[in-house]
């Protein structure tokens, strides 16, 4: 099975 | 001062249809450049960004950057009340409570006129600029809509491989499974049902089926749909306006 990730581990905030 | 006038309101119904069910709350950034949003869906796995150019408007006027926070299924109640081939009217002042809209048919002369609540939203913004992508697929939106909706019966995930030569879409589920294959054509009639591949390195990822049967939601706004893939960060799936874009970023499922 896979695991959806987020967005957050890949993006910062601004 | 807000004054941004589309020839027909249809415009910015279809924008505000293709992303109302995955956002609720937006930020509307509104600048001499056009109007812009960026949002992210509560489970943090999808983003929208928008951007409308002045071109896309019939008239527009913007003397101070202003930000409109709106709920969007409120939005577009009052967007239902207008009719696509109304001029629409956004009427907003510098430091707005409510926006206007203006729905005007010219022919019978008839003008609605309605108020919306604004709302402050506290919302952060993610910096998605200068992303570097494997591969850049350039298909039919209608026919991409129609493979996720397809392969979405057989699993709630999608597995796109990309090569030089093909584009593979995979389902595999419980009841059985199920690809479609894309090769790179160029039509010369109707070039909107080219398919283009552009390729630096092979990918093979996976995304959640939900979010993608939201992000084809899109599709009404252009026949075309910018798909950028890469191991590395979110999926980029774009469609363009005719002055600007409804952007969609995906984050995709890894391996345990």
């Amino acid at each position: 099975t896979k695991k959806q990730a987020t967005l957050g581990s890949f993006f910062s905030s601004m | 001062m807000l004054e941004a006038k589309f020839e027909e309101a249809s415009l910015f119904k279809k924008v505000i249809d293709s992303f109302k069910d995955c956002v609720q709350l937006v930020n509307f950034n509104c600048s001499e450049h056009g109007i812009a949003a960026q949002a992210v869906d509560d489970s943090r796995v999808l983003l929208v960004s928008l951007s409308i150019g002045t071109e896309s408007f019939q008239d527009f006027r913007c003397d101070r950057n202003v930000t409109l926070g709106a709920d969007l299924s409120s939005l577009s109640k009052i967007l239902r009340c207008g009719n696509n081939n109304d001029n629409l009217t956004l009427i907003a002042d510098d430091t707005p409570d409510s926006l206007l809209l203006l729905f005007e048919d010219t022919k019978k002369d008839r003008i609605s006129e309605y108020s919306l609540k604004l709302m402050d939203i506290d919302a952060d913004f993610l910096d998605i600029e200068g992303m570097q992508y494997d591969t850049t697929i350039t298909m039919p939106s209608a026919e991409f809509a129609k493979v996720v909706r397809d392969l979405n019966q057989l699993s709630d995930s999608l597995n796109i491989l990309v090569t030089k030569d093909t584009v593979k879409f995979v389902a595999e589920g419980d009841i059985g499974s199920g690809s479609v294959i894309v090769k790179p054509h160029t039509d010369m009639d109707k070039p909107d049902d080219s398919v283009k591949v552009e390729l630096d390195k092979p990918v093979d990822l996976t995304f959640g089926s939900k979010y993608l049967l939201d992000i084809i939601k899109g599709a009404g706004l252009s026949n075309q749909i910018t798909i950028k893939l890469s191991s590395e960060t979110p999926a980029l799936f774009e469609f363009g306006l005719q002055s600007g874009y409804l952007q969609f970023f995906l984050a995709p499922k890894f391996n345990e």
